[in-house]
Protein backbone atom coordinates (compact mmCIF):
# COMPACT_ATOMS: atom_id res chain seq x y z
CA UNK A 1 0.00 0.00 0.00
CA UNK A 2 1.77 3.14 -1.33
CA UNK A 3 -0.75 5.50 0.93
CA UNK A 4 -0.52 4.37 4.46
CA UNK A 5 -1.47 7.92 5.47
CA UNK A 6 -4.73 9.30 4.03
CA UNK A 7 -5.29 12.28 5.41
CA UNK A 8 -3.53 14.94 7.36
CA UNK A 9 -5.73 16.88 9.88
CA UNK A 10 -5.04 20.25 11.93
CA UNK A 11 -6.46 21.86 15.27
CA UNK A 12 -5.24 25.24 16.36
CA UNK A 13 -8.07 25.71 18.55
CA UNK A 14 -6.67 23.45 21.18
CA UNK A 15 -4.52 24.21 24.50
CA UNK A 16 -2.13 22.35 26.25
CA UNK A 17 -2.26 21.99 29.93
CA UNK A 18 0.12 19.85 32.15
CA UNK A 19 0.17 18.67 35.74
CA UNK A 20 4.02 18.21 36.48
CA UNK A 21 5.05 16.52 39.34
CA UNK A 22 1.88 14.48 40.49
CA UNK A 23 2.34 11.08 42.30
CA UNK A 24 2.63 8.02 40.37
CA UNK A 25 0.07 5.92 42.13
CA UNK A 26 -3.32 4.24 41.27
CA UNK A 27 -6.21 7.06 41.03
CA UNK A 28 -4.32 10.45 40.09
CA UNK A 29 -5.25 10.07 36.47
CA UNK A 30 -8.69 9.17 37.06
CA UNK A 31 -8.77 12.19 39.69
CA UNK A 32 -7.53 14.75 37.40
CA UNK A 33 -10.02 13.41 34.55
CA UNK A 34 -12.94 13.12 36.97
CA UNK A 35 -12.36 16.89 37.72
CA UNK A 36 -12.85 18.19 34.45
CA UNK A 37 -15.98 15.28 33.53
CA UNK A 38 -17.75 16.84 36.68
CA UNK A 39 -17.06 20.47 34.72
CA UNK A 40 -18.54 19.21 31.87
CA UNK A 41 -14.61 20.01 29.80
CA UNK A 42 -14.40 17.75 26.92
CA UNK A 43 -10.61 16.60 26.91
CA UNK A 44 -9.24 16.09 23.24
CA UNK A 45 -6.16 14.40 24.29
CA UNK A 46 -4.28 12.78 27.70
CA UNK A 47 -0.49 12.36 27.28
CA UNK A 48 1.20 10.53 29.59
CA UNK A 49 5.07 9.02 28.90
CA UNK A 50 7.63 8.05 31.43
CA UNK A 51 7.48 8.46 35.15
CA UNK A 52 10.37 10.63 37.31
CA UNK A 53 12.92 8.77 39.00
CA UNK A 54 10.73 10.18 42.64
CA UNK A 55 7.66 8.12 41.84
CA UNK A 56 5.99 11.42 40.26
CA UNK A 57 4.64 11.71 36.85
CA UNK A 58 3.29 14.60 34.66
CA UNK A 59 -0.30 13.95 32.86
CA UNK A 60 -0.74 16.36 29.84
CA UNK A 61 -3.43 17.06 28.19
CA UNK A 62 -4.95 19.02 25.55
CA UNK A 63 -8.68 21.23 25.86
CA UNK A 64 -10.64 23.08 23.42
CA UNK A 65 -9.61 26.90 23.87
CA UNK A 66 -13.06 27.86 24.65
CA UNK A 67 -12.97 25.59 27.99
CA UNK A 68 -9.38 26.64 28.32
CA UNK A 69 -9.95 29.50 31.75
CA UNK A 70 -12.82 26.62 33.27
CA UNK A 71 -10.11 23.82 32.61
CA UNK A 72 -7.09 25.62 34.16
CA UNK A 73 -9.03 26.08 37.08
CA UNK A 74 -9.82 22.65 37.60
CA UNK A 75 -6.51 21.39 37.10
CA UNK A 76 -5.19 23.78 39.41
CA UNK A 77 -7.36 22.61 42.21
CA UNK A 78 -6.63 19.52 41.32
CA UNK A 79 -2.69 19.72 41.46
CA UNK A 80 -3.51 21.28 44.55
CA UNK A 81 -5.10 18.53 45.96
CA UNK A 82 -2.91 16.10 44.63
CA UNK A 83 0.28 18.31 45.97
CA UNK A 84 1.45 18.18 42.23
CA UNK A 85 4.74 20.08 41.30
CA UNK A 86 3.84 22.92 38.84
CA UNK A 87 0.69 23.57 36.45
CA UNK A 88 1.66 24.67 32.86
CA UNK A 89 -0.72 25.97 30.65
CA UNK A 90 -0.22 26.98 26.57
CA UNK A 91 -2.46 28.26 24.22
CA UNK A 92 -0.14 28.51 21.52
CA UNK A 93 -0.33 25.00 20.38
CA UNK A 94 -1.68 23.30 17.08
CA UNK A 95 -2.05 19.53 16.88
CA UNK A 96 -1.42 17.94 13.37
CA UNK A 97 -2.22 14.35 12.62
CA UNK A 98 -1.62 11.76 10.01
CA UNK A 99 -4.19 9.43 9.47
CA UNK A 100 -4.46 5.95 7.89
CA UNK A 101 -5.32 2.43 7.81
CA UNK A 102 -1.23 1.86 7.10
CA UNK A 103 -0.51 3.53 10.63
CA UNK A 104 -0.38 0.20 12.59
CA UNK A 105 1.60 -1.71 10.61
CA UNK A 106 3.63 0.29 8.07
CA UNK A 107 6.66 0.91 9.03
CA UNK A 108 8.28 3.82 9.51
CA UNK A 109 4.42 6.14 9.23
CA UNK A 110 5.81 8.12 12.33
CA UNK A 111 9.53 8.46 10.97
CA UNK A 112 8.17 10.09 7.77
CA UNK A 113 6.23 12.28 10.08
CA UNK A 114 8.42 13.51 12.65
CA UNK A 115 10.47 14.20 9.89
CA UNK A 116 8.56 16.20 8.21
CA UNK A 117 8.11 18.29 10.71
CA UNK A 118 12.03 18.15 11.74
CA UNK A 119 13.16 18.82 8.68
CA UNK A 120 11.05 22.40 8.73
CA UNK A 121 12.60 23.48 12.17
CA UNK A 122 9.53 22.26 13.76
CA UNK A 123 9.52 21.40 17.58
CA UNK A 124 7.47 18.44 18.58
CA UNK A 125 5.96 19.19 21.84
CA UNK A 126 3.84 16.08 22.28
CA UNK A 127 2.99 13.23 20.25
CA UNK A 128 0.03 11.15 20.94
CA UNK A 129 -0.42 7.97 18.84
CA UNK A 130 -2.88 5.13 18.02
CA UNK A 131 -3.13 2.20 15.08
CA UNK A 132 -4.83 4.68 12.69
CA UNK A 133 -3.43 7.78 13.72
CA UNK A 134 0.04 9.74 14.60
CA UNK A 135 -0.84 13.37 16.46
CA UNK A 136 1.67 15.89 17.08
CA UNK A 137 1.64 19.23 19.37
CA UNK A 138 3.25 21.65 17.97
CA UNK A 139 3.95 25.30 18.18
CA UNK A 140 0.39 27.28 17.15
CA UNK A 141 2.89 29.31 14.79
CA UNK A 142 4.17 26.22 13.01
CA UNK A 143 0.59 24.61 12.59
CA UNK A 144 0.11 25.66 8.79
CA UNK A 145 3.09 24.70 7.80
CA UNK A 146 3.64 21.56 10.26
CA UNK A 147 0.09 20.82 8.02
CA UNK A 148 1.65 20.91 4.69
CA UNK A 149 5.20 19.60 5.43
CA UNK A 150 3.27 16.10 6.59
CA UNK A 151 0.88 16.35 3.87
CA UNK A 152 3.50 16.41 1.21
CA UNK A 153 5.15 13.96 2.95
CA UNK A 154 2.91 11.52 2.21
CA UNK A 155 2.10 12.29 -0.90
CA UNK A 156 -1.45 13.45 -0.58
CA UNK A 157 -2.38 16.48 -2.91
CA UNK A 158 -1.79 19.85 -2.07
CA UNK A 159 -4.42 21.23 0.90
CA UNK A 160 -4.59 24.47 -0.80
CA UNK B 1 -25.51 7.19 23.34
CA UNK B 2 -25.26 4.59 26.70
CA UNK B 3 -22.14 2.91 25.27
CA UNK B 4 -19.61 5.50 24.27
CA UNK B 5 -16.99 2.22 24.53
CA UNK B 6 -18.13 -0.88 22.74
CA UNK B 7 -14.86 -2.90 22.90
CA UNK B 8 -11.76 -2.97 25.26
CA UNK B 9 -8.49 -4.64 24.10
CA UNK B 10 -5.43 -6.34 25.73
CA UNK B 11 -2.27 -7.07 24.21
CA UNK B 12 0.67 -8.14 26.80
CA UNK B 13 3.16 -8.73 24.22
CA UNK B 14 4.60 -5.64 24.03
CA UNK B 15 8.26 -4.33 25.94
CA UNK B 16 8.83 -0.43 26.88
CA UNK B 17 11.29 1.26 25.68
CA UNK B 18 12.23 4.81 26.98
CA UNK B 19 14.74 7.40 25.99
CA UNK B 20 15.32 9.40 28.84
CA UNK B 21 16.21 13.06 28.71
CA UNK B 22 16.48 13.55 25.06
CA UNK B 23 17.57 16.82 23.64
CA UNK B 24 14.11 18.76 22.99
CA UNK B 25 14.90 19.92 19.47
CA UNK B 26 13.67 19.37 15.81
CA UNK B 27 14.68 15.55 14.55
CA UNK B 28 15.25 13.87 17.55
CA UNK B 29 11.74 11.90 17.72
CA UNK B 30 12.61 11.46 14.18
CA UNK B 31 16.17 10.05 14.34
CA UNK B 32 14.79 7.54 17.14
CA UNK B 33 11.72 6.00 14.38
CA UNK B 34 13.99 6.33 11.55
CA UNK B 35 16.55 4.33 13.18
CA UNK B 36 13.60 1.69 14.29
CA UNK B 37 12.18 1.82 10.63
CA UNK B 38 15.47 0.97 9.16
CA UNK B 39 15.92 -1.97 11.23
CA UNK B 40 12.30 -3.22 10.27
CA UNK B 41 10.77 -2.72 13.37
CA UNK B 42 7.75 -1.72 13.50
CA UNK B 43 6.69 0.99 16.67
CA UNK B 44 3.63 0.06 18.28
CA UNK B 45 2.92 3.51 19.77
CA UNK B 46 4.94 6.80 20.95
CA UNK B 47 4.44 8.69 23.96
CA UNK B 48 6.14 12.46 24.55
CA UNK B 49 3.88 14.48 27.38
CA UNK B 50 5.64 17.38 28.56
CA UNK B 51 9.35 18.62 28.64
CA UNK B 52 11.75 18.75 31.29
CA UNK B 53 12.55 22.59 32.12
CA UNK B 54 16.67 21.71 30.94
CA UNK B 55 15.09 21.14 26.95
CA UNK B 56 15.32 18.02 27.46
CA UNK B 57 11.97 15.45 26.92
CA UNK B 58 11.44 11.64 27.23
CA UNK B 59 10.37 9.55 23.97
CA UNK B 60 9.08 6.56 24.85
CA UNK B 61 7.81 3.81 23.00
CA UNK B 62 6.44 0.19 22.78
CA UNK B 63 7.13 -2.52 20.50
CA UNK B 64 6.22 -6.02 19.87
CA UNK B 65 7.82 -8.65 22.60
CA UNK B 66 9.32 -10.61 20.02
CA UNK B 67 11.20 -7.36 18.52
CA UNK B 68 12.73 -6.35 21.63
CA UNK B 69 15.85 -7.34 21.68
CA UNK B 70 16.88 -5.28 18.28
CA UNK B 71 14.76 -2.69 19.54
CA UNK B 72 16.71 -2.03 22.61
CA UNK B 73 19.94 -2.40 20.32
CA UNK B 74 18.98 0.48 17.89
CA UNK B 75 17.78 2.58 20.96
CA UNK B 76 20.67 2.32 22.83
CA UNK B 77 22.83 3.32 19.70
CA UNK B 78 20.32 6.13 19.24
CA UNK B 79 20.25 7.24 22.76
CA UNK B 80 24.28 7.53 22.52
CA UNK B 81 23.96 9.57 19.32
CA UNK B 82 21.61 12.25 21.03
CA UNK B 83 23.62 12.30 24.09
CA UNK B 84 20.47 11.35 26.07
CA UNK B 85 20.79 10.73 29.46
CA UNK B 86 19.36 7.02 30.39
CA UNK B 87 17.21 4.01 27.96
CA UNK B 88 14.77 2.27 30.47
CA UNK B 89 13.73 -1.18 28.74
CA UNK B 90 10.29 -3.04 30.56
CA UNK B 91 8.82 -6.07 29.07
CA UNK B 92 7.16 -6.52 31.95
CA UNK B 93 4.03 -4.35 30.72
CA UNK B 94 0.68 -5.10 28.79
CA UNK B 95 -1.82 -2.24 27.08
CA UNK B 96 -5.21 -1.86 27.83
CA UNK B 97 -7.09 -0.02 25.58
CA UNK B 98 -10.86 1.13 25.87
CA UNK B 99 -12.41 1.77 22.07
CA UNK B 100 -15.32 3.31 20.38
CA UNK B 101 -16.87 6.19 18.79
CA UNK B 102 -17.85 8.13 21.90
CA UNK B 103 -14.43 8.63 23.01
CA UNK B 104 -14.69 11.22 21.43
CA UNK B 105 -17.02 13.82 22.95
CA UNK B 106 -18.66 11.84 25.29
CA UNK B 107 -17.02 13.55 28.70
CA UNK B 108 -15.76 11.48 30.96
CA UNK B 109 -14.42 8.29 28.97
CA UNK B 110 -10.97 8.60 29.98
CA UNK B 111 -12.15 9.01 33.69
CA UNK B 112 -14.11 5.81 33.80
CA UNK B 113 -11.36 3.87 32.81
CA UNK B 114 -8.49 5.34 34.63
CA UNK B 115 -10.80 4.97 37.58
CA UNK B 116 -11.62 1.54 37.08
CA UNK B 117 -8.01 0.63 37.07
CA UNK B 118 -7.90 2.80 40.22
CA UNK B 119 -9.98 1.01 42.02
CA UNK B 120 -8.46 -2.12 41.31
CA UNK B 121 -5.13 -0.46 42.66
CA UNK B 122 -3.46 -0.75 39.21
CA UNK B 123 -0.81 1.70 38.37
CA UNK B 124 -0.98 3.70 34.70
CA UNK B 125 2.81 3.90 33.51
CA UNK B 126 1.63 5.33 30.34
CA UNK B 127 -1.47 6.87 28.24
CA UNK B 128 -1.75 7.38 24.88
CA UNK B 129 -5.78 8.31 23.57
CA UNK B 130 -6.95 9.49 20.12
CA UNK B 131 -10.67 10.22 19.12
CA UNK B 132 -11.93 6.63 19.17
CA UNK B 133 -9.49 4.85 21.75
CA UNK B 134 -8.13 5.37 25.45
CA UNK B 135 -5.27 3.31 25.85
CA UNK B 136 -2.97 2.70 29.21
CA UNK B 137 -0.06 0.87 29.90
CA UNK B 138 -0.10 -1.22 33.07
CA UNK B 139 2.05 -3.88 34.73
CA UNK B 140 1.92 -7.34 32.91
CA UNK B 141 0.56 -8.72 36.29
CA UNK B 142 -2.16 -6.57 35.94
CA UNK B 143 -3.68 -7.35 32.68
CA UNK B 144 -6.47 -9.40 32.91
CA UNK B 145 -7.48 -7.46 35.87
CA UNK B 146 -7.33 -4.74 33.92
CA UNK B 147 -9.21 -6.01 30.99
CA UNK B 148 -12.12 -7.14 33.40
CA UNK B 149 -12.36 -3.90 35.35
CA UNK B 150 -12.37 -1.82 32.22
CA UNK B 151 -14.90 -3.97 30.32
CA UNK B 152 -17.36 -3.85 33.48
CA UNK B 153 -16.98 -0.39 33.71
CA UNK B 154 -18.23 0.46 30.42
CA UNK B 155 -21.09 -2.04 30.91
CA UNK B 156 -19.71 -4.49 28.82
CA UNK B 157 -20.73 -7.97 28.51
CA UNK B 158 -18.09 -10.31 30.84
CA UNK B 159 -14.96 -11.76 28.23
CA UNK B 160 -14.98 -14.63 29.81
C1 LIG C 1 0.38 9.35 37.00
C2 LIG C 1 -0.90 8.58 36.99
O1 LIG C 1 -1.16 8.06 35.71
C3 LIG C 1 -0.93 7.46 38.04
N1 LIG C 1 0.12 6.49 37.77
C4 LIG C 1 -2.31 6.80 38.01
O2 LIG C 1 -2.38 5.61 37.91
O3 LIG C 1 -3.31 7.44 38.08
C1 LIG D 1 11.73 15.36 21.95
C2 LIG D 1 11.45 15.38 20.48
O1 LIG D 1 10.08 15.16 20.22
C3 LIG D 1 11.88 16.68 19.82
N1 LIG D 1 11.16 17.80 20.38
C4 LIG D 1 11.65 16.60 18.32
O2 LIG D 1 11.01 17.44 17.76
O3 LIG D 1 12.05 15.67 17.67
Amino acid sequence: DDHPVTAVALDTHITKIGLVGVPDRPGVAALACERLAAAGINIDLVFQALSHENQRADIALTVADRDRDRAVAVCRDTLRELEGRDLVVDGDVAKVSAVGAGVRNHVGVAATMFRALADAGINIQMISTSEIKVSCIVARADASRALNQVHDAFGLDSVN
